[in-house]
């Protein structure tokens, strides 16, 4: 997290708000339901008790008069020297605590505000900008609602990156509820890092880990870190195990009894399906790690403490599975977070490890920290 | 040679992104710093910023971020 020059902050608890109609606010949507005033201050007021769920801040609406936070939309050049740009692109900014025009929360008139997934949820831009409104910066991390790039998520807006922020300046709140905050981004160079699923993508390594996935291109030296539901909406924030078939072009996700299969950033119709259209036992809720191995043009399946082949080419179970990963593949141990195959080697991932397993003599080669591909 | 239409418009976007929330100056501010230094320092600090790779060129995923909807409020607190 990041606060701006000398903490700015409020000097009290108490702070006041007003919400000034500047021009015909809501935009009537053609496919969703409208957005009606009550809709609009709905979503303000839960913007504001994101923060005082976790301070002592306590907000008071104004109906007349200045207020320490004057709320209004606004098109292109609204009166702050400050000017929109039309539809999508910037879409609201915020100042920070102070007199006069500190606290001041905007935004973009011609963008088209939500209650939902569609375009710009109004609740969660105002979260974010009120975080601003109340002395909080920028964050670098991506899972963060003070990060500053638009992303739509349904849970609990507030990482612990931006509670420690907004805490540092205001401390807790006292009478402080219980919320599930959404863990930090994984560091890539911590010691124990584990993941939850590796893939190819176009020639791209794709590591996935809590919401997030990391990006590495063979020719760049840093991974790219990103939340999974920026470049995929429909897969959930937690992937358990993904595989790229590359003669289809298609990369499966699997998460608990569902999969996914996405070309490039698209989903193909037809998913999610259930796992058990592969041919697995319904009793099997979850698979661990997949990968697919081209030489063969059969899928490895890990659940548990055994592993199943599939058949891409007739798409079925290969009959005599599933069989023990502990005696198949000696010197792995006995469960897989992750799996990866390059070259003629395995690449299993459990714990904070990395095995190099080589399919043609079954033996493993190498032992490597799980994050070793991140260079620290 | 002139650039491309395509590469021109990367770079009008660029700058006018760097301008707007990494406050690079504009015209002859610049203190001391030729435009090209000033532009590459800029790039490199807003992929600092995003956890890009640091390589003060345009590269596409850095183009690609810069289109995205984003909050107005600048990168660089001060």
């Amino acid at each position: 997290y990041n606060h701006f020059p000398r903490d700015l902050k409020w000097e009290t608890t108490n702070v006041t708000f007003r919400f000034v109609l500047k021009i015909k606010i809501i935009r009537i949507l053609n496919y969703t339901p409208d957005l009606k005033k009550m809709d609009v201050d709905r979503a303000l007021r839960n913007a504001f008790n994101v923060w005082s769920d976790v301070t002592p801040l306590r907000f008071k609406k104004l109906h007349e008069g200045n207020a320490d936070i004057m709320i209004s939309f606004g098109a292109k050049e609204h009166g702050d020297f400050n000017p929109f740009d039309g539809p999508e692109g910037l879409l609201a900014h915020a100042y920070p605590p102070g007199k006069g025009i500190g606290g001041d929360t905007h935004f973009d008139e011609d963008e088209t505000w939500t209650k939902d997934d569609h375009a710009f949820n109004l609740f969660l831009v105002a979260s974010h900008e009120f975080g601003h409104a109340l002395g909080m910066a920028h964050s670098s991390d991506p899972g963060s609602l003070m990060y500053p790039v638009y992303s739509y998520a349904k849970s609990y807006p507030l990482s612990e990156d931006d509670i420690k922020g907004i805490q540092s300046l205001y401390g807790p709140n006292p009478n402080q509820r219980k919320v599930n905050p959404k863990p930090d981004a994984p560091n890539k160079c911590d010691p124990e890092l584990d993941f939850d699923a590796v893939t190819e993508l176009r020639g791209e390594t794709i590591i996935f880990k809590d919401r997030f996935y990391w990006r590495l291109h063979p020719q760049m030296h840093e991974p790219e870190q990103t939340l999974i539901k920026s470049t995929w909406p429909e897969i959930p924030n937690k992937v358990d195990a993904a595989y790229e078939n590359p003669e289809k072009d298609v990369v499966m996700i699997f998460s608990g009894i569902k999969m996914w299969a996405l070309n490039g950033y698209n989903l193909v119709e037809g998913y999610p399906k259930y796992i058990h259209k592969l041919g697995l036992p319904k009793k099997i809720r979850k698979i661990d790690a997949a990968v697919h191995i081209r030489d063969t043009g059969k899928t490895l399946l890990f659940t548990d403490e055994e592993y199943w082949s599939y058949d891409e080419q007739t798409g079925t179970m290969d009959s005599g599975f599933p069989q023990s990963i502990e005696k198949d593949f000696p010197g792995i141990g006995d469960e897989v977070d992750a799996a990866a195959y390059h070259y003629g080697y395995l690449y299993f991932y459990h714990d904070h490890l990395q095995f190099e397993y080589s399919y043609s003599s079954r033996k493993v080669i190498r032992i490597m920290r799980a994050n070793s591909i991140f260079n620290c | 040679k002139p650039l491309s239409t395509g590469e021109k418009d990367k770079e009008v976007l660029a700058k006018k992104y760097l301008r707007r929330y990494y406050g690079m100056p504009a015209g002859l501010q610049r203190a001391g710093k030729s435009s090209d230094t000033m532009y590459e320092e800029k790039i490199g600090e807003m992929q600092k910023f995003f956890r890009l790779e640091v390589t003060g060129q345009l590269d596409d995923d850095t183009v690609e971020l810069m289109k995205m909807a984003r909050c107005g409020v600048p990168d660089v607190a001060e």
